[in-house]
């Protein structure tokens, strides 16, 4: 899901 | 992946190696604030909540692993260890660092993605790394002399920064609905506060004289 691509940074 | 944010990863990497090594080799935290140190830890452990839970790859474990592990033992070092904990310099590092932590907290109960614990202590670590270099450079700002070292360690997290940012810039035109505000602001905000800091390191090494900050 969406945010889930954010949280894959640092 | 993208190269600026492994070119990012690897500068936030070296950096915190830097100051490892620093202290680690020759005994000393001079010129270090502990404030931002804990700060940093504190950022951290708020934000890799999901190392366990969430597994995203090999490198993102890795990395979590390594900035939580370094983090939280250079804070040992200024506070527990015999000999560096004598350079460290208490009087000076006055910054009140609790006073970054409670509006931080606030700002992410009110402006978050979703209101669950999870979230909201991730919003928090974003805002509160926005905020956490403070008391570091207020100490660089008082003692006034920066050793290399301590020069370079902010310099690359400065530079961690910048290429996080250009990171976010490239993901925007590659990937679809590839928007955080929030990221990017706390982010911005972060950068920004390294801007004057920048100003003097580079007229300091152009004219190959001692970094020093107006007072």
């Amino acid at each position: 899901d969406i945010d889930a691509s954010s949280k894959d940074e640092l | 992946m993208n190269i600026f944010r492994l070119a990012g990863d690897m500068t936030h990497l070296f950096s915190v190696l830097v100051l490892l090594l620093k202290i680690h080799t020759i005994k000393s935290c001079a010129g270090i604030s502990l404030k931002t140190q804990e700060l940093y830890a504190l950022v951290f452990a708020t934000r890799y909540l999901d190392i366990f839970t969430d597994y995203i790859s090999l490198y993102n474990t890795c990395m979590k692993l390594i900035f939580l592990g370094s983090s939280f033992s250079i804070v040992w070092y200024i506070r527990r260890h015999k000999i560096v904990r004598r350079s460290y310099d208490k009087e000076q590092d006055t910054f009140r660092h609790h006073f970054l932590i409670l509006p931080c907290i606030i700002l992410a109960l009110l402006i978050n993605e979703k209101f669950t614990v999870k979230e909201v202590m991730w919003t928090f670590s974003l805002y509160l790394e926005a905020v956490a270099i403070l008391p570091q450079l207020v100490l660089l700002q008082r003692t006034r002399n920066i050793d290399n070292l301590t020069g370079q360690y902010i310099f690359l997290l400065g530079a961690y920064r910048s290429l996080y940012i250009l990171n976010w810039i490239y993901r925007y035109f590659t990937e679809q609905h590839y928007v955080h505000w929030i990221t990017w602001i706390s982010g911005l905000v972060q950068t920004l506060l390294y801007a004057d800091f920048f100003y003097y390191y580079f007229h300091s090494w152009k004219n190959n004289e001692k970094l020093q900050l107006p007072a």
